[in-house]
């Protein structure tokens, strides 16, 4: 089914791109 | 009533690695159908549906997101139901059955976990929690 999410671990952003993190 | 879908700009272009995935260009708009605690949303996309890393996705209302969870340094205890290898310096590589503490629940799919005096993020795709108390 479409609904079935990927197998894998979602992809990391690029470095400069991630998130504040406490 | 009506269903609100939230939306989401993408913040970098992604290039989709299965079917089911969308790609996306950086500034493009998606409403989010359903969030996966694995760090996959499903999105759609004018007439596009599929799944796209979260991490690549900022909210449009706020985006300092404030439905993130703050870290809970106690951890929760989890075992690991798939080995991974680290790819990045940041990541821990653990075995198939190993149990760890989880301190961080990112939105993005990847986990900060400790496994002794060792902290790095994990995929959470490859986390069962336990239901077990830790020992103190």
């Amino acid at each position: 089914s479409i609904k079935q999410p990927p197998q894998n671990p979602p992809p990391r952003p690029p470095p400069e791109l991630r998130r504040k993190r406490a | 009533g009506p269903i609100m879908l939230e939306s989401y700009r993408a913040i970098a272009d992604y290039t989709k690695s299965s079917k089911y995935e969308l790609n996306l260009k950086a500034g493009d708009l998606v409403d989010i159908v359903e969030k996966s605690q694995n760090g996959w949303w499903f999105c759609q996309c004018e007439n596009h549906r599929g799944w796209a890393p979260a991490a690549y996705l900022e909210p449009l209302d706020d985006p300092n997101e404030a439905e993130e969870p703050e870290p809970n340094y106690a951890g929760e205890l989890y075992k690991t139901i798939k080995a991974y290898t680290a790819v990045e310096k940041d990541e821990m590589t653990l075995e198939a059955g190993e149990t760890i503490e989880v301190i961080h629940k990112l939105l993005d799919g990847w986990w900060v976990v400790r496994k002794g005096e060792e902290t790095g993020y994990f995929p959470s795709m490859f986390l069962h929690k336990t239901g077990e108390k830790r020992e103190v």
